[in-house]
């Protein structure tokens, strides 16, 4: 799966999520990626958000739309939404992943509860930020 | 003139030791260039609508990564695509799922939230929706790698009912939802 959130110098935010699925997948079986609330979400007011791991959690909890949830209604932060998504949520279910966030303010995060995760970021200035591994 | 881009490329077991310098840099490469497309867009005062398209097309058309170009393959041996895009600044969204000549799904699922007054399109139907909107369509074997080819030869070989997820200790469990020890063995 591939991923990216925006930010944009008129304050507008947007998500986009792409993948091939799991290997062997039987049934027409889809994840997260293509279903918006769980796999993408993207919010002017509050965040933009796209998703990798074990679709069928992601769905199951609603991560994406979750993520932005907590941040209109709880006031968390961007770290602290997807934190709670990513580290608590998502593995008490039983399942995995990592996703990309940016908010309006252009604050991002990157957590994964994998062994690594392709990820990196872009601002203004310019310098491309990328890591792998955890 | 602030903004921001994030991307990412799939998460699981990315371990160093796995890895070879030359595919290490082979990602960094693929994940800079990624960068660098929607850097150019925002840069100029374009939209983050139009930025991450531009990104995750750069991805999608990349081997490296499970989506378009190099993606995983299905138990019967197919490329089926899924994706999904969304716009803040009017809640607007796109999505297409199990398409399979498609080049850019990423594309697709924009050309549904902008021209149609849907969501989401699965399958034959979405096909033929991105095929009226001019998109780019190709064989299904464009998508084809070796690499993911091997990839689904391997886990049909060590686990032929694939439907049950194998959880790691070569046990079979018939529960999809029980809790894996190895959460990365998940197929199918």
């Amino acid at each position: 799966t591939v991923g990216a959130v925006a930010v944009d110098m008129q304050g507008n935010l947007a998500a986009a999520t792409s993948t091939g699925g799991m290997t062997n997948k039987k049934f027409g079986r889809i994840g997260d990626a293509p279903i918006i609330g769980a796999g993408t979400y993207a919010d002017n007011n509050t965040v933009a958000v796209s998703c990798t791991g074990w679709g069928e959690f992601f769905i199951r909890l609603s991560v994406a739309k979750t993520i932005s949830d907590l941040m209109e209604y709880k006031n968390f932060t961007v770290k602290q939404a997807t934190d709670e998504l990513i580290h608590k949520k998502v593995p008490a279910l039983g399942g995995d992943g990592g996703l990309i966030a940016v908010d309006k303010n252009g604050n991002i995060a990157m957590p994964f509860n994998t062994e690594g995760m392709y990820r990196g970021y872009i601002k203004q200035d310019g310098k491309p930020v990328i890591a792998i591994y955890k | 003139k602030k903004f921001s881009l994030v991307i990412h490329g799939g998460a699981g077991t990315i371990l160093k030791k796995n890895m070879t310098p030359e595919k290490e840099k082979a990602y960094q490469q693929a994940l800079n260039d990624a960068l660098q497309a929607g850097y150019k867009i925002l840069n100029s005062g374009g939209s983050a609508l139009d930025a991450v398209e531009a990104t995750v097309r750069v991805l999608e058309d990349c081997p490296l990564f499970n989506a378009g170009k190099g993606a995983v393959f299905t138990n019967e041996g197919k490329n089926e695509l899924d994706a999904s895009i969304m716009n803040g600044k009017n809640l607007a969204a796109g999505s297409v799922a199990s398409v399979t000549t498609i080049r850019n799904p990423i594309t697709a699922a924009r050309a549904v939230m902008e021209r149609s007054q849907h969501v989401m399109m699965v399958g034959a139907g979405a096909e033929k929706f991105a095929k009226q909107q001019g998109l780019e369509i190709v064989d299904p074997s464009y998508f084809y790698t070796e690499e993911r080819w091997q990839g689904l030869l391997k886990v049909r070989a060590e686990d032929p009912d694939s439907v049950a997820l194998d959880h790691g200790n070569k046990t079979k469990t018939t529960g999809m939802l029980k809790q894996p020890e190895n959460r990365d063995y998940k197929y199918g």
